[in-house]
This record gives structure tokens, C-alpha cells and sequence, in this order.
């Protein structure tokens, strides 16, 4: 029975996409079946991974809202054992017309069931909002990851996003644990960086992941060839870092 | 007759808030009163300028719904000639509630219409996103300064924006022009920075501001002190930066 992930912060720039395709390509290395499922209009997940978004007949939007089978609008990557529920340009428009529907914010939830037996883990790109969209994904997740940069704004968008996670528990999904915080574009040279790193962790404990996730080029550059970084630069410290996370992820379950 | 310009773009991280606190207040250093509404629920502007969101009586989402003046919400920042209509938490109840009204695109415009003899400039800072709260920005304004982070997934959100733009001049505001797409967090050192700088001109030429904003940490860290970068380090690359991007808007027109 797979295991379902929602990336989310409603803080924009912080990783979540980059977290999504790194960290779901590291677990596809270790034999696991994965899926990744873009549910931000913006398609980051599904142009990082080279898939043509203009030219996709069967996308998440339809999956949502025309009832087209989850399995149909799956397409492969690069890599093996990796699978993407890719999005385009429509999804924008399943921010308004899900909110006139009853049950709304179970749609997601609804369309990955069938596909929880065929894959180890099924990891949701979620956008930068708490809207919808998000509200969906967080339905549908047995956990949350939230990425964090290691900035002041970043700190600050936390207590709204534990806000949202509790009322989430209270109505619509009680099993909702947190996965982990992971700490991103880490740069040891900046002392903001260290000071950040150290409020988090006294902040949240043992919810923060040991593993950082450091500034590093390639991780910017590997999107702009549709590849994971694995494909791109695997001696990277990016690559090396979300091989670690995905270890850790394995290794540990998760908290409250 | 103060101008109003939008400061938007849906793709998370690029700048929005950095530039709305520092471009405003590197113009109310020559003498111009300016005026920062921040449009974003998780109220960056409002908490980057010291501003305590959580004590807030009157906020921008009392002003747009519950008819409180404008000017009664206004608060002072650490700088002279340069105010703030800040937004607290309550702001992402607006994007739910407006969504049911009619004239719902035109409630910021209205809001802000009394404020615009009293002000040279009106900032407004956008969530990432291009739901009702953005729509709202791009209805009120003048002309829309687009930050773009010099990386792959920045260019990718352009062509929504700019469809989102068109639009926005056929039904709601036809007068809206484009102030400039400004380049920022620009890393001299890295290659992709250059590459995506010369993909930028090359796309959409005089449209693009000359001032590059720098990587720069201060900017990072001054918003943990309640100041803009002129206050907290105004020797630094990134004050620099700003400063030369209020002069050069202030000397160039807005284009098509
Ligand atoms: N560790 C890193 N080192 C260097 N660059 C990074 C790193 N992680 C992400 N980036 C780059 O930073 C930018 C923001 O990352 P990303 O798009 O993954 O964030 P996001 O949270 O998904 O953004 P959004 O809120 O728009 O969805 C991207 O251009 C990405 O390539
Ligand atoms: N030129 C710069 N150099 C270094 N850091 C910067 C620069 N500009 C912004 N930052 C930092 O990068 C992060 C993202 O910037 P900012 O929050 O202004 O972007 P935004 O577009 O407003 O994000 P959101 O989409 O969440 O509203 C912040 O932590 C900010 O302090
Ligand atoms: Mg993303
Ligand atoms: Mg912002």
C-alpha cells in the first residue's frame, strides 16, 4: 500500500518542486515505485522533468474534474520506476471551478486511490498558496514535508501553515502526520543561514530533518534539461544531499 | 495623481516583497511619498517593515470588506514619506469571500481610489499566485513590474503571466501597461544567471529594467530587523541596487 506524501508551503520559492523531483528520483534508485503528481498549475514538476506540457492530451486537470482514469494521464521519465501525473495550464482553472463542489476537497484523494497499490510512494508538488489546491493534497497525504529555506520570511509562514495542518486534522484527515522539515538552499557561508538552521531546530525538534539540503548550482541548472540531478550531475553535493534525505526518509517514520 | 503599479508574479520566490519594501523606499528617499499595500496574506511587506502583524486593529482585509476607510489602516514604516497598508492573517479568508461578489475584481481599486492624490506612488505586493487577490492588484494599477529570478523556472511562468496580462486589458483595465520585468537575485559567478539574463533581453528587450539586482545577503537579512536595506546596510550591493532602479524608473516611461 503506497504511501502518499504532500510537498507543501505556502511560501513561495522554497524548494518544494525541487524537493519533489529529487527527492521522488533518489527513492526511485532504491527499487521503490514512484509517482509524482504536479498539482501546481505552474507545471514546474512536469518541465522539470522534460515533459512537453502544451502537448499533453490527458493532465491532472482532467483526472480532477472530467473523470479521466488517474493510470491514463500517467506518463514515464527519464528514469526508471518514476512516474508523473503531469499537469498544464488547465489546472489553473480547477482553482475556481472545485470550489463550487461539494466534497471538494476530497477530488484528489479520490483519483489516487486506485493507484495506491502500484506504487511505493506517491509524492504531491503542491503551489505557493493554501488554497485549493493544496487543501486537496493535504486531504489526500498520509504526511506532509514541508521545505524550508533558511531565511527570515521563511520562518515566519510556519505558524500558518501548523494552523492549516491542525484544522485539516480536526475535518477531513485525521491521520495526517508530519513527515519532516527539510532545510534548503543551506549556504554554510552566511551566518543568517546558521542562525535560521538553529531557530528551526529549536523550534520543531525532532520533526526537522538531519539532513540539509545545500545551495548548489546544478540543482538549479538539472530542471532546464528536464533531468532529476541524478541524471544531471550525480557526483553533486545536490545530488548526494536528497540520496541522504531519501535514506533518512526510509530509515525513519514519521512524527506528530 | 499618485501611480499605481502592481508588483506580481505567480511563480514563488522571485523577489516580490524584497523589491516592493526596497524600490518603495529607495523613491521615498527622493522626496516622493510613497505608499506599500501588502496583497499577500502571509504579509511579508507588513512583518519586513517591523511591522507587527497580530496587533493589527484595522487591516487591508477590513478595508476591502468591511469598508474601512483606506486611510484609517494605514501605518507608518522606520521611514519618512513612506507608509504601509498592512494585511494580517484575515486576508486569506478575502480570497474565498470575494470570490462570491460581483465586481469582485474591483474592490482594491476602490478601496485605493481616495489614497491617490495623497500618495506619488502606490506599491502593491502580490501572493504568488495570479487567483482574485492578484487579479485585484492588476485591476487597480497603472502598469505591473514583473521581478523574474534569473533561473529556469522563472521563464517558464512568463507566457502565463503575459496571457493573464492581455486578458486583464480586454475585460477589466485597458490602460494597464508594463512598468518593466526587473532581474534579481542575479549571481555574476554562475552561468545559467547569464544565460537566463540574455534569454530575458532577448525575449522582450527594452522591456527589461538595466538594473540587475544582485544576490546580495543583506537584503536577506535586513527584513529580520524590520528595516528596508537603506536603513540597515546602505553601503551594501543590494541598497545600491535598488537605489539605481528608483532613479531609472523614475526616468523611463512604462512600455506596451
Ligand atoms: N538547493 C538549491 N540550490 C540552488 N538552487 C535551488 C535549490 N533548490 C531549489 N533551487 C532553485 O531555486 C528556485 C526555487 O526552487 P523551486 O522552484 O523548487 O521552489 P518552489 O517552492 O517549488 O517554488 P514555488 O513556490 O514557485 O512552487 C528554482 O529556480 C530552483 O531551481
Ligand atoms: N537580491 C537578493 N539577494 C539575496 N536574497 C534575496 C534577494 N531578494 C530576495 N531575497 C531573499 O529571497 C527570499 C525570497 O524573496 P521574497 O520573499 O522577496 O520573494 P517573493 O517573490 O516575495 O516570495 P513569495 O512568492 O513567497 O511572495 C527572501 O528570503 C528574501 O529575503
Ligand atoms: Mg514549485
Ligand atoms: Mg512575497
Amino acid at each position: 500500500m503506497g504511501k502518499v506524501i504532500a510537498i507543501a508551503n505556502q511560501k513561495g520559492g522554497v524548494g518544494k518542486t525541487t524537493t519533489a523531483i529529487n527527492l521522488g528520483a533518489s527513492l526511485a534508485t532504491a527499487d521503490l515505485r514512484i509517482l509524482i503528481v504536479d498539482m501546481d498549475p505552474q507545471g514546474n514538476t512536469t518541465s522539470g522533468l522534460g515533459v512537453a506540457r502544451d502537448e499533453l492530451s490527458k493532465s491532472l486537470y482532467r483526472v480532477l474534474l472530467d473523470s479521466v482514469p488517474a493510470e491514463e494521464a500517467i506518463v514515464s521519465t527519464p528514469l526508471d520506476g518514476f512516474d508523473a501525473l503531469p499537469s498544464n495550464r488547465d489546472l489553473t482553472g480547477a482553482t475556481v471551478e472545485l470550489l463550487d463542489l461539494s466534497d471538494r476537497e476530497y477530488f484528489l484523494k479520490k483519483a489516487l486511490l486506485p493507484l495506491r497499490e502500484s506504487y511505493d510512494f506517491i509524492l504531491i508538488d503542491c503551489p505557493p498558496s493554501l488554497g485549493i489546491l493544496t487543501l486537496n493534497a493535504l486531504v489526500a497525504a498520509d504526511s506532509l514535508l514541508i521545505p524550508i529555506q533558511c531565511e527570515y520570511f521563511a520562518l515566519e509562514g510556519l505558524s500558518d501553515l501548523f494552523t492549516t495542518l491542525s484544522r485539516i486534522r480536526q475535518v477531513f484527515n485525521p491521520r495526517l502526520r508530519i513527515e519532516g522539515v527539510l532545510l534548503t538552499m543551506y549556504d554554510e557561508r552566511l551566518n543568517l543561514a546558521g542562525q535560521i538552521r538553529d531557530d528551526v531546530r529549536a523550534h520543531l525538534g525532532d520533526r526537522v530533518f538531519e539532513t540539509i539540503i545545500p545551495r548548489n548550482v546544478s540543482l538549479a541548472e538539472a530542471p532546464s534539461f528536464g533531468k532529476p540531478i541524478l541524471l544531471y550531475d550525480v557526483r553533486s553535493r545536490g545530488a548526494n544531499a536528497y540520496l541522504q534525505l531519501a535514506r533518512e526518509l526510509l530509515s525513519r517514520a514519521p512524527v506528530q
